[in-house]
């Protein structure tokens, strides 16, 4: 406890040195640390609820050394254990506080979805107002790329370095497999109707379409049709990337059914429709729309947002009814939802840069 | 580009607030 306001104290003096010399970066990281470590204590308004001062530990390193070292890449490094510590300090204190329960693993995991979500959130507010100021607060897509590298590698390691540590720490405390429910958990599911009461009542996907089954499977089949059109441009142009997009599409699109040639699989022809429309999309902006137009781009990642976002629902979902130790209300799953698509969305942009990398150094 | 990227995933966010809802 000693340690852990002694370290509080060496965060207060980190905000103080900052705001002397304009260092705003890390006056906004300090008083995070402060607002997620010492919020339990002041709502319980006792001074021993705290966190290990272990965990301080690493955001106070990471503060100094974001301070001394003016080296880009610790800049970012730093940055980002501090927030992946304020994302686990949350993990813990939304698993203590509130009626979300969660297991290691899953604690793991989301710490490295806020710490890549805060990347995106940071880089889209400092590009806004470069936008609208005409400031260059980030001054090239590479730049900003080798950010979300460090944050994403970051977000993952500390994800790993603590759970290995609540590991050692721990063994019993935190619920770290899914045998035992807690006693609060039993009680609360005595409350709810199960889950599955409610949900004959909502429709399928597909009725949602309001379209007949007959008629969405006759819209894929249009799409597919589409897609290998896009091949036929790609060949005709000789163009291996939108002949690549175009195959890798319609393999997409044959994928449910050859999911369901499983009997245990059975899927909505809604869902095959929006996968379907999702890929046709992206086809069609390789084929010729991404280059002719500013906005395709828009649209399709709108799209595919969409489908990451159910992909991410169907996920969490799933851990949700099959874990017993993980517990998500739906409020917590649209905060799920959203991280796990933006965080998917950053390994997306890694993966383009990567792929545009490789390509130029394979000339 | 930078604007590439960012409105990338300016859009993504979009899909997955409005499939979250």
């Amino acid at each position: 406890g000693a340690l852990c306001w002694g370290l509080l104290a060496v965060i207060v003096l980190v905000i103080a040195y900052d705001l002397w010399t304009s260092g705003y970066v890390g006056v906004v990281l300090g008083i995070g640390v402060l607002i997620t470590i010492l919020g339990p204590s002041i709502t319980h308004r006792s001074m021993d609820v705290l966190v290990p001062w272990q965990v301080l530990l690493v955001a106070v390193v990471a503060l100094l050394a974001r301070q001394a070292i003016g080296w880009e890449p610790v800049q970012f490094v730093g940055n980002y254990l501090v927030i992946a510590t304020i994302a686990l300090v949350l993990a813990v204190e939304i698993h203590e506080h509130t009626r979300v329960e969660m297991n290691r693993p899953f604690a793991t995991v989301f710490v490295a979805m806020v710490t890549m979500a805060v990347a995106t959130v940071w880089a889209l507010g400092r590009w806004s107002v470069d936008l609208v100021l005409g400031t260059g607060f980030i001054p090239s897509n590479e730049a900003l790329m080798w950010e979300l590298i460090a944050a994403t590698a970051v977000g993952l390691g500390a994800g790993v370095l603590f759970d290995r540590y609540f590991r050692r720490i721990t063994p019993k405390e935190l619920p770290s497999s899914d045998s035992e429910p807690s006693a609060e958990r039993n009680r609360e599911s005595e409350d709810e109707p199960p889950a599955d009461e409610h949900e004959h009542d909502d429709p399928d996907l597909s009725d949602r379409f309001g379209l007949s089954e007959r008629r969405q499977r006759q819209l894929v089949r249009a799409l597919q049709l589409g897609i290998v059109a896009t091949i036929g441009v790609g060949l005709l142009e000789l163009d291996l990337s939108i002949v690549l997009t175009g195959i890798f599409s319609l393999g997409v699109t044959f994928l449910p059914a050859i999911l369901q040639r499983n009997p245990r699989v059975s899927m909505d022809v809604g869902l095959v429709l929006w996968i379907s429309t999702t890929v046709f999309l992206h086809a069609l902006g390789t084929a010729y729309l991404y280059g002719e137009t500013f906005w395709w781009h828009n649209v399709t990642h709108t799209v595919s947002g969409s489908l990451v976002a159910a992909i991410g629902y169907g996920t969490f979902r799933g851990i949700d009814e099959y874990t017993s130790a993980v517990r998500f209300p739906s409020r917590f799953m649209f905060v799920l939802i959203v991280l796990f698509v933006v965080s998917v969305g950053v390994l997306w942009e890694i993966m383009e840069f990567a792929t545009d990398g490789l390509m130029l150094a394979l000339g | 580009g930078l604007d590439d990227t960012m409105t990338d995933m300016l859009f993504n966010t979009f899909g997955a607030i409005v499939v979250a809802t």
